[in-house]
């Protein structure tokens, strides 16, 4: 099913979150 | 007495026939409806008063028209008259409008077009006049500045399918999702304003200057982590001193969150979530986003 | 309503009109479904048989320009374009919507000069408004825009069609994910059991405090 492939396909990329380096230091 | 109010009336008739509205509001005004003399019901005396406060509406004298729609406000609750009612909210609204409340007037505007009713008194409801009321409201909550009701009205209009019809919708689209508004869909809007709405205000800015460009800075909050004044006054159609000085007055309005740089000339837009909140609501949408795949997943048996 | 859902209804009559078409006649299709505002796939039509018949024949090249939206970016068209049939500015546009979700694919930041170059875009400005109208406001992507990095921080990205032998990456990183989670969950089952020992082992060390003191008051008294 394409559809649900792209969706996947998204979702996959939306890890990480974040990647500012201010966020780095908050979560450290 | 009685002759005294069938002259002024005549006289008021001949000046409405020249359109000349101040006048006849004048000579209307002139008529003792207090007097002790004479016996005088109370939906003769609100009809007077709304009638006067129409005519000075008819040359846009929103004071005049206040001073009597007010004495007609102790009249209107009980009066059986719907019509003479319904015509002295519309002298209320319309006088909130030239007062430039527009949040007050837009909820007014809004109220008037929801009438359900075709027939009121001796006068007959068009869909037109409801459709004006609407495109009025529309316009009031567009140009009223930017806060919490204004965003709850925005919704109401955005979510009411009569304004899906009007001509406005498409800026009332853009400023319900906070998009921004180019120069040209600005310029179309402000062929619809009246005069009173793009009056000069003191700091030199029209109401819908000040209105558009508050709405698009906003707009560029969500858009922007930071952007230099002179990329954002291009984005905005002015001057960057001009988009410095908007913003930084939000700013301290605390309309909008954000920090200037005034050595690197720059805004940073400071998102209400701190750097946590967004990851947590990042993750949320992640773990919704997989939800629905399961669920569509679900739906096709796989 | 996201990306998906809004194009699935033109998926279909795309689909439904490759159907009832052949040879030449679909090239008109293939235009009209590349330049069209709210389609960003492209796999279904393709798996339509009356375009793999295309394959081979004088028509193939709409076959290829299908799968180049379907699979490539703006740049990548740029390479074969002698081979292609000339895009009109809708096709265009979209190609290059396309483009950005291709980069999208592989890192969530983007510099400002990737995009310039990949987009043919010569300044901030054009870069911007492009990103803001024709890509956030349709939809298909979410994120911050960075003047100061000159970077376009990706947020939300709609997936496009698979391309050939990503399936396995896909399920590769599904994997992970699913190993990563399971690693977490055991973890946090470690950590709450330690919490509760702590918690016990505390408990007791109180108590046996409060006796202690009873003792000594009573010795006291």
């Amino acid at each position: 099913d394409n559809s649900l492939l792209r969706q996947v396909s998204s979702l996959l990329r939306r890890l990480p979150a974040i990647e500012s380096e201010k966020f780095q230091d908050n979560f450290l | 007495e009685e002759q005294v109010l069938i002259i002024r009336e005549k006289l008021a008739e001949l000046y409405e026939s020249e359109h000349e509205w101040s006048k006849a509001a004048q000579m209307l005004s002139g008529i003792d409806l207090d007097s002790g003399m004479r016996v005088i019901d109370d939906t003769f005396r609100l009809s007077k008063c709304v009638q006067i406060a129409r005519l000075y509406l008819e040359d846009d004298d929103a004071v005049n028209a206040e001073a009597f729609i007010n004495k007609a406000s102790f009249l209107v609750s009980n009066t059986e008259q719907e019509a003479l009612s319904l015509q002295y909210k519309v002298c209320y609204a319309r006088i909130l409008d030239l007062k430039r409340k527009f949040l007050e007037a837009a909820l007014r505007y809004y109220d008037i077009s929801q009438i359900e009713k075709w027939q009121i008194g001796e006068e007959e409801i068009n869909e037109e006049a409801l459709e004006q009321a609407l495109a009025a409201a529309v316009t009031c909550t567009i140009l009223a500045a930017a806060g919490p009701q204004r965003s709850r009205v925005l919704a109401t209009l955005y979510k009411d399918e009569r304004c899906s019809k009007l001509k406005i919708y498409p800026i009332l689209q853009k400023v319900y999702l906070e998009r921004i508004l180019r120069k040209p869909e600005i310029d179309a809007f402000a062929e619809e304003l009246k005069p009173h709405q793009k009056a000069l205000l003191p700091d030199n800015f029209t109401v819908l200057d000040r209105a558009m460009i508050e709405h698009n800075l906003l707009s560029a909050s969500k858009l922007y982590t930071n952007i230099s004044f002179e990329e954002l006054g291009t984005l905005l159609g002015i001057a960057p001193q001009k988009a410095e000085k908007i913003a930084s007055r939000m700013i301290c309005e605390d309309r909008m969150r954000g920090s200037i740089d005034q050595v690197e000339a720059v805004i940073h837009f400071e998102d209400d979530t701190v750097e946590m909140q967004q990851w947590d609501q990042q993750i949320f949408g992640l773990c919704q986003a997989l939800n629905e795949i399961l669920d569509g997943m679900a739906k096709k048996g796989l | 309503m996201d990306i998906e859902q809004k194009q699935a209804e033109h998926i279909d009559y795309f689909v439904k009109q490759a159907s009832a078409l052949k040879g030449s006649a679909l090239s008109s299709l293939v235009v009209e479904a590349t330049s069209h505002p709210s389609l960003f796939a492209f796999s279904e039509i393709l798996s339509v048989p009356n375009f793999l018949e295309l394959e081979g024949t004088e028509h193939s090249i709409f076959l290829d320009l299908l799968r180049l939206f379907a699979h490539e970016t703006w740049s990548e068209y740029k390479h074969i374009a002698n081979r292609l049939p000339k895009l009109v500015p809708d096709q265009v546009l979209k190609l290059k919507q396309l483009s950005v979700l291709t980069l999208a694919e592989t890192s969530k930041v983007l510099p400002y000069d990737t995009l310039m170059q990949e987009l043919d875009v010569t300044n901030v400005r054009e870069l911007e408004d492009f990103l803001i109208n024709d890509c956030m406001y349709v939809g298909i992507v979410r994120g911050k825009l960075d003047q100061l990095r000159r970077c376009f921080e990706v947020q939300f990205a709609a997936g496009r069609d698979l391309r050939p032998g990503q399936m396995g990456g896909l399920i590769q990183t599904l994997a992970t994910w699913l190993s990563t989670s399971e690693d977490l969950l055991v973890s946090v089952q470690e950590k709450i059991k330690w919490a509760d020992s702590m918690n016990e082992i505390v408990k007791k060390h109180k108590k046996e405090n409060e006796e202690r003191v009873e003792d000594v008051k009573k010795t006291l008294s």
